[in-house]
């Protein structure tokens, strides 16, 4: 919340849209607001009504640079928008930057998105450092129920829960890196780094930076879904592919290479597959190994095959290893697979399991 | 030597951002290379908020983390 509480002293609130953006049509422009007014309304007594003329509690605007309020925006980027708690005057009023690109969609800024956070701070919310809630300054696009526990709790703290509607289920929070029974979804090097895949998160571990930092893979591409199944990086060709369900997306860096998706049977694995657990590039023999259930495939990067024999038993040939792998990356001649809360170091020369770990002694904990 | 461009650039975005987000008063930044106490205790406020490792340090994941599109609400205290 912002000093003292700051709140309105009625339930009843009022909007106008003074102006629109070119961006979108008019009736986007007004779909987006009322279903970020909702997000609101759904949770609390609050109601919120339209005017089109005279002065509303929310008076809603796009402008750019220096626009009224002694407050200027800053060109393209940086920051989208800001909102003025509740309050006489420009209390509750809500400013668009129109140097922004507004869009429906995760193509730029989703205007949705900004709007039902920057309408939580003319409610009276002020930021969070949950990363996953609404009200985290830092913009990110995700589809999906927008509000956190953190948000639900604090909106509701200032103006009780709504009393005609069922209890919401709030979007889960961001994964806790020293959970000691954290699982990975999947990992893979990146030009030197290690990015671990968590939920709607990535972890970016830096050889030189203790801390790993946690963001949202929303907000590094927003194009790729929230959930990420597998992922290895070919250092040879610079890019890391990322599996999700029966797709594939190309990074070249931290960018999306042109003509992804394709689908994973491209690579030569049959249509009964539907999804790939955790994928490895082994870089001393120019395989990639691509696990899927209680077998894995071996694919030849250079030839772009599939190699012949496969599938095989992960049991039978990773002996000491589980039959299943959540996740696995390799390193100077050791593969290390996660499943479940356990890390395994294997030794590719050796043929055995070398030593047996917490999966996040990798995070640092 | 002159001061290498980009080191600037980081500086006075860094300084923009205290100041705008975490209420850096104006004229107590210090100046680049030799960061006034105010201006360290306000990078580890904003790392504390950010969850970063709390350094006092102009540090990688520290600019990455401004340079992020955002809301232009301060993060702390009052906004009018």
């Amino acid at each position: 919340h912002f000093p003292r509480d700051l709140k309105w002293q009625t339930n009843d609130v009022t909007f106008r849209i003074v102006n629109y953006t070119p961006d979108l049509e008019k009736s986007d422009v007004d779909r987006a607001i009322r279903r970020a007014l909702n997000v609101w309304s759904d949770v609390t007594p609050l109601t919120f009504k339209k005017l089109h003329k005279g002065i509303a509690d929310i008076m809603i605007s796009f402008g750019s640079r220096e626009h009224g309020d002694h407050n200027p925006f800053d060109g393209p980027d940086g920051l989208l928008a800001h909102a003025y708690p509740p309050g006489e005057g420009i209390g509750g009023d809500t400013h668009f930057d129109e140097d922004e690109h507004w869009s429906k969609d995760s193509s730029t800024y989703n205007l949705f998105i900004v709007a039902a956070h920057e309408l939580g701070h003319a409610l009276g919310m002020s930021h969070s450092t949950e990363p996953s809630a609404l009200m985290y300054p830092v913009y990110s696009y995700s589809t999906g129920y927008p509000l956190s526990e953190d948000d639900v709790e604090g909106i509701q703290a200032l103006y009780g829960p709504n009393p005609n509607s069922r209890k919401v289920k709030p979007k889960p929070d961001a994964p806790d890196k020293c959970d000691p029974m954290l699982t990975f979804d999947a990992a893979t090097e990146l030009r030197g780094e290690t990015l671990v895949f968590k939920d709607r998160f990535y972890w970016r571990l830096h050889p030189q930076i203790p801390e790993p930092e946690q963001v949202l893979i929303k907000s590094t591409w927003p194009s790729i879904p929230n959930k990420v199944d597998a992922a290895y990086e070919n250092p040879e060709k610079d890019l890391v592919i990322i599996f999700s369900g029966i797709k594939m997306w190309a990074l070249n860096g931290y960018n999306l290479v042109d003509g992804y998706p394709k689908y994973i049977h491209r690579l030569g694995l049959p249509k009964s597959i539907r999804k790939i657990d955790a994928a490895v590039h082994i870089g001393d023999t120019g395989k990639t190994l691509l696990f899927t259930d209680e077998e894995y495939w071996s694919y030849d990067e250079a030839t772009g095959t599939m190699d012949r024999g496969y599938p095989r038993s992960i049991e039978k040939d990773f002996p000491g290893m589980n039959d299943e792998v959540d996740a696995a990356v390799y390193h100077y001649g050791f593969l290390y697979f996660f499943h479940e809360h356990v890390q395994y170091e294997y030794s590719y020369n050796s043929r055995k399991v070398m030593r047996i770990l917490r999966t996040n002694s990798i995070l640092n904990c | 030597g002159p001061v290498p461009s980009e080191d600037l650039d980081d500086w006075l975005l860094a300084e923009k951002y205290l100041r705008h987000f975490y209420d850096l008063p104006v004229g107590l930044q210090g100046r680049r290379g030799e960061p006034s106490g105010h201006f360290t205790a306000k990078i580890k406020e904003m790392q504390r908020f950010f969850k970063l490792k709390v350094t006092g340090n102009l540090d990688e994941n520290t600019l990455d983390l401004m340079k992020e599109p955002r809301c232009g609400v301060p993060d702390v205290g009052e906004y009018n």
